[in-house]
């Protein structure tokens, strides 16, 4: 009976993450790997295609996160340097993070229990937690060459985001390494859906208030992502201790990436830092 | 609270991505 009811809450959170995060690991692999019957992804990789894929974008009616209409959308004006193009494809990805806290707290309350916790732990695991997860959930869409963005309308090349002006170019190489050797486990969305549970509910993150109620929970989905991964990989030996030996590389990242955003905002004077952002970052690291 | 007005909101309310 135990074991049945570690599937049912696999299938529970499978089930949300499959809900609320619009681009799951099948469909991307099917996009990178051409096995889908809609056309390939745009390919961005120099300034003339990040512009044309805006426009691509713009016709699909994305919201623009900064429409200040002296901006214009660049289509046509020519006079647009590489720095304006460049930070308004900053502004457009932490539109797109903002958005991915949205679909990870939905996806956190969804967790057996979460929403019973006191609600300022549950703000505190977010704010922890959330973007280990939103760095786990760009694996999938990565390969070595580069990564879908867009919710996979376009792919854009690592060789590409590497040119870019510092420190942009050092934003997205950290999490290709982290990615390609993560995807090397390769977990499929069930798999991915109890890991980002077992992340959001780490029981050591600072400030929480009661951590004994946390470390239950999170120890229940430890238990179905073992079972998961036991049925899932049964060849693949010791998946579930790679697996959670990856959430130490992922504290690094966000330590290294948090830096980075703060040396922009020390450095680009027209950087304005989404406030949903501004307010996990604050005091994190 | 006040710290992370926004997160509190996400939590107690479905906040759909215009309001973001």
């Amino acid at each position: 009976p135990e074991s049945a009811d570690l599937r049912t809450l696999a299938k529970h959170l499978y089930e949300s993450y499959v809900k609320y995060f619009p681009l799951t690991k099948a469909k991307a692999r099917a996009i990178l790997s051409g096995k889908t019957g809609d056309s390939a992804p745009f390919v961005i990789h120099d300034m003339k295609s990040l512009t044309e894929g805006e426009q691509f974008i713009n016709c699909k009616q994305m919201p623009l996160p900064d429409q200040r209409p002296e901006m214009g959308l660049g289509f046509g004006m020519g006079q647009e340097s590489a720095d304006e193009v460049e930070l308004r494809f900053f502004h457009r990805c932490q539109f797109r993070s903002a958005e991915g806290v949205r679909e990870v707290t939905e996806f956190a309350k969804s967790i057996p229990g979460f929403v019973g916790l006191d609600l300022n732990d549950q703000v505190t695991l977010l704010k922890y937690g959330v973007i280990e997860v939103l760095i786990i959930m760009m694996a999938p869409l990565m390969n070595k060459d580069g990564t879908l963005i867009s919710y996979g309308q376009i792919f854009m090349t690592r060789e590409f985001l590497k040119s870019l002006r510092k420190p942009f170019c050092e934003m997205m190489e950290p999490k290709f390494e982290f990615s390609v050797k993560f995807n090397m486990l390769e977990l499929d969305d069930c798999d991915m859906a109890l890991f980002l549970a077992v992340i959001i509910l780490s029981g050591d993150r600072p400030g929480l208030l009661n951590v004994k109620p946390i470390e239950d929970l999170q120890e229940t989905v430890l238990h179905a992502l073992e079972l998961q991964l036991k049925m899932n990989h049964p060849d693949s030996l010791q998946l579930f201790a790679k697996v959670l030996q990856k959430m130490t590389d992922l504290r690094q990242l966000v330590t290294d990436h948090v830096h980075l955003i703060q040396l922009l905002k020390k450095t680009e004077i027209d950087l304005c830092l989404h406030p949903l952002l501004q307010e996990i970052m604050k005091d994190l690291y | 609270k006040e710290k992370h007005k926004i997160l509190h909101r996400l939590l107690q309310n479905s906040t759909s991505p215009v309001d973001l």
